[in-house]
């Protein structure tokens, strides 16, 4: 999280933590997390903690650690060898399905998918809070999570940015409808964050909630602005993959 | 030894008997037999009393005869002056003379022989209850028809003792009725019903005749009845004294008639029909009978049936019906088995949530769930009360005995996010 401060875990308990490779994810059921693709690609089992604030052994020790049932990446999500030289992220979304079901409290709750009403449409300016423990301006990697709060903007803002990576070209990137872009002053996601959630109000309550409109997907240069995955083009494909996959487990 | 004949004759007869002489002569003749004793000379010294000179015939101890005087005889064609006739075997002549004859008396000449005692009309009291026949040297006893003789040879009596009475409604009478019943008897009836039977008597006043009572109040013919626990009687006269129907609380009965030797009464007659033993109704809000009778007796059977919200437990089954009978103790079968307030019992858990400690678990029994707030609410929203149904479960309104569901509340966060601005 470039732009951001540290916080805790209580601000943001639908924060997952990915291991290996580092990533995030957002809890949205007792039986499932939504992230990226691109972080469980090649994945069939990720390692996974909810509810604690610190990566430090000790505190995760104490947190709940997930167990992966099944990893569902989005059908349209295309595959490509070289995972360094990607520059096409659209459908980078999927689902996590666990084992067990996940104990919510103070530390661990799920967020809100968004609802079909127009009211759940990202609109340029909205302000959404981002989460993670990836890369910053001063580390690659930070042991206590960091927040952050930035706005919507256009989706050529994040066109306009030049490449962070020298392999790709920026005319390669792929950006499509069902992106999002975001940040503002060096308010942005960085390596680390991806799978995590952008968070925005929900429309119409009158006690803080927050929906998951977004899921940190990439970006051409950390500190500029990113790139989500927008969350409301998939919702029926999350509903009916969670539908399809609830009630006993298969041995 | 006894002689069927003899001769008595007076001292020194034909000639005057002497003074002071005592003699005693001792006649038997066999028994059965009685002694005709007749004089065919008697010539005396008269005194009042006989009381110089006389011929005594004693029997038994006590005199029959005191002779003295002179006798003639009154038939020309008889010699006899004098015969007696005794019903007896024995006999005891005893002559005495005193001191002092101033003129010559010649004594007396006597002569006895056995002759047939009739036993059956010679004496007062009848040997035989019924019939007496005589035979030189004896009688026997002999019965009607249907009689018996008893051991004692002399009664007769009738054979009306056995009978058992096994059906639900009978009638009972007398030897003969109506009849004269038979003297000398004793009838011994039984009225054995099954168990489950009360037994009930019904002796109309006009179908009783027994010999009355004597004046001491003493029954000499006599009914008695004989129940567990219970007498009734002895009952006897001209018309039943009793009630007209007798109840009595014994499934058995012993009757027992007794008559002794006189009397001509027609007898009696009684009736009798078990009844049933009632069981005792039982009124209870929690259940129906079936069917529903004002009264009910031995081998009734009923369908008890709980009333919503009641059950019967019998182990670890329940059910809402069970069948009970009316025993032949007055008792009911199961009758240990009650409605019983359905229990739901303890309500069962659900993840993410509680449900509090009922009171009751029986039927009408309210509970609540709740949802581990404020990371959990119920996924219905009046999904948490719960009642206790009449078929033993928990019950909500919406999702009937459907669990609740604790759901995550998605999308709050514990502590607001806060920029930390320098």
């Amino acid at each position: 999280i470039f732009g951001g401060y540290s916080t805790k875990i209580q601000s943001f308990p639908w924060q997952v933590y990915f291991e290996s490779p580092r990533g995030g994810g957002a809890l949205i059921d007792e039986y499932w997390v939504l992230t990226a693709a691109h972080v469980v690609e090649g994945n069939s089992d990720p390692v996974m903690y909810v509810g604690s604030t610190l990566l430090k052994i000790e505190r995760l020790r104490n947190a709940q650690r997930l167990i992966t049932e099944r990893v569902i990446i989005h059908p349209s999500w295309k595959q490509e060898d070289d995972l360094n030289t990607r520059t096409n992220f659209d459908n980078d979304i999927a689902l996590v399905q666990l084992k067990d079901p996940v104990k919510m409290g103070p530390t661990v709750a799920p967020i809100c998918l968004p609802e079909t009403s127009s009211d759940y449409n990202p609109s340029e300016g909205d302000l959404g809070l981002i989460s993670g423990w990836g890369r910053t301006e001063n580390r690659t990697n930070v042991i206590q999570l960091r927040g952050a709060k930035l706005p919507i903007t256009s989706l050529e803002k994040c066109q306009q940015v030049k490449v962070e990576n020298p392999k790709a070209r920026s005319n390669d990137y792929v950006f499509t409808d069902n992106m999002i872009c975001a940040g503002e002053k060096g308010v942005d996601s960085c390596e680390g964050d991806s799978g995590g959630a952008f968070a925005l109000p929900v429309p119409n309550v009158k006690d803080p909630k927050f929906y998951v409109a977004g899921l940190v997907s990439w970006g051409k240069k950390c500190g500029t602005y990113g790139i989500y995955t927008k969350v409301k083009n998939y919702v029926d494909w999350i509903l009916k993959t969670m539908q399809e996959n609830s009630g006993p487990k298969k041995d | 030894e006894p002689t069927m004949y003899g001769e008595i004759l007076s001292p020194n007869y034909p000639q005057a008997y002497p003074n002071e002489v005592v003699k005693t002569w001792d006649i038997e003749v066999p028994e059965g037999f009685g002694i005709h004793l007749y004089f065919t000379h008697l010539d005396m010294e008269l005194s009042e009393n006989c009381a110089y000179d006389s011929v005594q015939i004693i029997s038994g101890g006590i005199e029959e005869e005191r002779l003295c005087g002179q006798r003639t005889s009154k038939s020309p064609n008889s010699p006899t002056v004098e015969e007696f006739q005794f019903p007896y075997n024995r006999l005891q002549v005893v002559f005495t003379s005193d001191f002092s004859n101033e003129e010559r008396f010649t004594g007396f000449a006597a002569y006895y022989s056995a002759v047939d005692v009739n036993e059956c009309t010679d004496f007062t009291d009848v040997p035989c209850s019924h019939f007496c026949n005589n035979f030189i040297g004896g009688y026997f006893c002999s019965c009607p028809p249907e009689y018996f003789l008893h051991d004692d040879m002399r009664t007769c009596g009738v054979n009306c003792s056995g009978d058992v009475f096994t059906a639900l409604i009978g009638e009972i009478a007398s030897p003969n009725y109506p009849n004269p019943y038979p003297e000398n008897s004793r009838c011994e009836y039984q009225i054995r019903l099954q168990e489950g039977f009360r037994l009930v008597l019904t002796i109309r006043r006009e179908d009783f005749d027994v010999e009355p009572a004597d004046s001491e109040g003493n029954c000499h013919d006599s009914l008695t009845f004989a129940a567990k626990n219970q007498q009734f009687g002895p009952y006897c006269g001209n018309g039943f004294p009793g009630p007209l129907t007798i109840k009595t609380q014994s499934n058995t009965l012993d009757i027992v008639f007794q008559t002794d030797l006189t009397g001509q009464n027609k007898g009696w007659k009684l009736r009798y029909h078990g009844d049933p033993i009632p069981c005792p109704k039982e009124i209870s809000a929690n259940s129906i009978w079936e069917p529903e009778k004002a009264k009910y007796v031995f081998k009734d059977v009923v369908k008890i049936t709980c009333v919503d919200g009641f059950e019967v437990v019998e182990g670890n089954v329940g059910s809402t019906s069970f069948y009970s009978t009316c025993q032949s103790n007055g008792q009911w079968s199961n009758s240990r088995l009650e409605c019983q307030p359905v229990d739901c019992g303890v309500p069962e858990p659900i993840e993410n949530g509680k449900v509090e400690d009922p009171e009751d678990t029986v039927f009408g029994s309210v509970i609540h769930y709740t949802c581990e707030e404020p990371y959990y609410y119920m996924e219905q929203e009046e999904g948490g009360e719960y009642h206790c149904a009449a078929n033993g479960s928990w019950v909500n309104d919406q999702l009937g005995v459907e669990l609740p569901k604790c759901i995550p509340v998605c999308g709050v966060p514990t502590e607001p996010f806060k920029v930390q601005q320098r």
